[in-house]
């Protein structure tokens, strides 16, 4: 399940990056 | 008698420089009217968003939860706007998929 973890890392630079 | 020169040095009428010091005042905020408790309340999501949100928040499954499953705690939203509210927030980082496109799990997870 590695997809889990990396689609979750991106999601959290996505969220990261909208909330600057 | 005296030769009474006046050195007129007169005239200072520095021609019209009118510099219009007018601008165009560009507020800091870019033009986001968020006037509270309105449909797009929480956090610039809709209300279907939020729903769907706090559902995908509510669930404690690893592999997140289903779109079938969104459909059936969401009687009366259509599977479209259940997939577009999905798109969005996956778009803006709140969930993400986890197996496969159909299971998502949100990543603030608190």
């Amino acid at each position: 399940l590695d997809r889990i973890a990396r689609n979750k890392r991106a999601a959290l630079e996505k969220l990261a990056l909208a909330q600057t | 008698s005296k030769p009474q020169t006046m050195s007129s040095a007169g005239g200072g009428m520095t021609g019209g420089m009118m510099t219009p010091m007018s601008r165009p005042a560009m507020g800091g905020m870019g033009g986001g009217g968020y006037t509270g408790a309105n449909d797009m309340a929480y956090n610039g999501l809709s209300a279907n968003q939020n729903q769907v949100l706090s559902l995908i928040r509510g669930c404690p499954e690893p592999q997140g939860i289903s779109i079938h499953d969104l459909r059936q705690r969401l009687s009366g939203m259509s599977v479209p706007v259940i997939k577009q509210a999905v798109e969005f927030l996956s778009n803006e980082g709140h969930i993400f998929s986890t197996i496969d496109e159909d299971h998502y799990k949100s990543t603030d997870n608190d």
